[in-house]
């Protein structure tokens, strides 16, 4: 007998389901639940509406803290941002978005077309480039995309842009081969700027479960993360695998998509998130 | 694994003879673990527990030497049943064209499906027509026109609306003598009350045979929201689940069968228009049970 009312268990059982199925994971879903716990029993917390407040900070706390703003200025010129993951989670268009919130804050931008796989990728991202009036620079379908990466950046230098945007094919963590395509463009980069990419960002989509998890961790093994893209937030998914990804492997999200059009891009805001996450 | 867990709770009760319902449920709570592990939404989860609680509490397992691998087996044979119990034909028009549509969320391969299935019906002596009936993803109806070329399959395109589009490739395939319409459609969410009327009213026009969901394997907890919005806006006839070469466990084609009643009906294996398998369910029961 612990003293405790029983609508206290209730209650715990129940934030965890609030977490798990905002895609948290069983593990960080026990975690925070049983971090709560011991608040609340501390602090002697009876009232349901307490017990989740305390838990939402949690899980800010959680997210908080890291590395500079991914849009910060450094003193290299161009800057340079490559962006990775799996297939299908919006990696083209959230290099269009990007570019225009460049744009918009008076940067010029260069879109590197390095998906010579994917069928019409360039031309999806010509649109891009055309409506966020960036530079683009592509190869041919098929044509190697370090070759193409390398010439990006070099572009970008002799033409003074002041940011790079790479776009890769999907792919999955799982195939060797493109992962080692992945560090060969990361790598050619570098040897075109040193230093560069300055970050390296993978999108990921806010419907994925807890491969999300494994994603992060195989593509931080292969090319090192600085931050995450979390898109199609405007959907009924709750992206909660970045607190995992967060607790795991220090990665912060950077921005979030809301939608598919070119202004849909938001700043991530740990509290928005979580405050969303509960609603 | 699944396997190694649940020798865990039954090696401290070894010799004890026979079981008690505690011990079992100890059991079913890691089966529970696992399918949400493996992305298998949690009320799912719950339920199929519940469903083989009662023969789990048997005498059978309860006076095993091998709970665990009893258990399991219970597990596992009500998984492939539930998966695999219905036909994963894809159906064809007895008397006029075939029409297949592909729908779902942004980015879980519908576009790819519909090369994929065009080869398909190719090999098998079948004449597709692939339509490109997405006019808001940046350069879709290149994409499709791309990999039609590739194939050696006609791709239909037109500018108008997306409904009128499907209407016209239906007419075009009429007076082509082509037997197979595949409809390619633009990724939108279920929760888009615009996009899915949109949805409809393509599906009053060119009635299709078979109405296929596209799903992303690595889909998580909300596979159920989508899947049964897009099950009520339209009735789907079959489930299509992509990207199942990589390493998600596949939780999600539970969620999708036990929300909508739809058999999974193919596989997308790679990016390539032949990586496209036939489901089996054997298979993809022992990968959510990891
Ligand atoms: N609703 C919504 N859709 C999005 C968002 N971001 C991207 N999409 C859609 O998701 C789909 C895939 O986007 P892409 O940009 O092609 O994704 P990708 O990662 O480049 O895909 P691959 O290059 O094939 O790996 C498109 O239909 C986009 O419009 C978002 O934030 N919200
Ligand atoms: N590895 C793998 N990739 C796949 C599979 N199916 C599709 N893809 C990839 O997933 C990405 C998205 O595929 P699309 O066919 O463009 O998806 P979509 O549903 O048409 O996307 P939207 O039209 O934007 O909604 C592409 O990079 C495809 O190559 C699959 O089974 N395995
Ligand atoms: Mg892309
Ligand atoms: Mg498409």
């Amino acid at each position: 007998v612990t003293g405790t009312p029983q609508f206290d268990d209730e209650l715990f059982e129940e934030i965890e389901e609030v977490l798990i199925a905002s895609d948290c994971g069983l593990e960080t879903a026990a975690h925070l639940t049983g971090r709560l716990r011991e608040v609340c029993e501390e602090r002697k917390t009876m009232k349901a509406t307490e017990v989740v407040e305390i838990i939402k900070e949690q899980m800010i706390v959680m997210l908080n803290g890291g590395s500079a703003p991914v849009d910060a200025v450094i003193d290299v010129t161009p800057k340079v941002y490559l962006f990775v993951g799996v297939n299908g989670t919006g990696k083209t268009t959230s290099i269009g978005k990007i570019g225009e919130h460049f744009r918009s804050a008076g940067k010029s931008v260069l879109f590197a077309a390095c998906d010579t796989f994917r069928a019409a990728a360039r031309e999806q991202l010509q649109i891009w480039a055309d409506r966020s009036g960036a530079d683009l620079v592509s190869g041919d379908d098929g044509s190697d995309p370090a070759a193409v990466a390398f010439d990006a950046v070099n572009a970008a230098k002799a033409r003074g842009r002041d940011v790079v945007l790479i776009d890769t094919a999907g792919r999955l963590h799982t195939k060797h081969n493109l992962m080692e395509e992945l560090k060969k463009i990361s790598r050619a980069v570098d040897k075109a700027l040193p230093g560069a990419p300055h970050e390296t960002l993978l999108v990921l989509d806010a419907t994925t479960g807890q491969n999300g998890v494994s994603q992060a961790e195989s593509f931080g093994d292969a090319v090192g993360l600085t931050g995450l893209i979390l898109t199609k937030l405007d959907g009924t998914a709750k992206g909660g695998i970045i607190l995992g990804i967060r607790q795991r492997f220090g990665v912060p999200v950077s921005w979030i998509g809301v939608g598919e059009k070119i202004d849909d891009l938001e700043t991530f805001d740990s509290r928005e998130f979580i405050e969303a996450l509960f609603a | 694994s699944l396997g190694d867990r649940l020798d865990g709770v039954f090696k401290s009760l070894r010799g004890q003879g026979r079981l008690s319902e505690e011990n079992i449920k100890d059991a079913l709570k890691e089966v529970r673990r696992a399918f949400l592990e493996a992305d298998v939404n949690y009320k799912v989860a719950k339920k199929f527990v519940a469903g083989v609680t009662e023969e789990s509490l048997g005498e059978k397992v309860l006076t095993s030497v091998t709970p665990g691998q009893l258990i399991i087996k219970i597990v596992h044979d009500k998984l492939v049943e539930l998966l695999g119990g219905q036909s994963r034909e894809l159906a064809y028009n007895p008397r006029g064209i075939t029409v297949w549509m592909m729908v779902g969320l942004q980015g879980s391969g519908k576009t790819t499906g519909c090369a994929k299935l065009g080869l398909r019906a190719k090999r098998a002596g079948r004449k597709p027509l692939l339509v490109a009936a997405d006019i808001y993803r940046p350069a879709a109806k290149d994409q499709l026109r791309v990999l039609g070329k590739a194939l050696d399959i006609p791709v239909f395109t037109t500018d108008d609306d997306a409904v009128r589009i499907a209407g016209q490739g239906l007419a075009y395939a009429k007076e082509n003598e082509i037997d197979l319409v595949i409809l390619d459609t633009a990724g939108r969410l279920h929760i888009d009350e615009e996009l899915m009327g949109e949805l409809q009213q393509m599906k009053k026009a060119v009635r299709p045979t078979e109405i296929m969901f596209v799903a992303d394997a690595m889909t998580g907890q909300d596979a159920v929201k989508s899947a049964d919005a897009f099950h009520q806006a339209l009735g789907i006839d079959g489930v299509m689940l992509t990207k199942i070469d990589g390493d998600a466990r596949g939780g999600a084609a539970l969620s999708i069968l036990e929300v909508t009643g739809r058999p999974i009906k193919f596989l997308g294996i790679g990016e390539k228009p032949a990586d496209l398998e036939v489901f089996h369910p054997s298979r993809l029961a022992s990968r959510i049970l990891g």
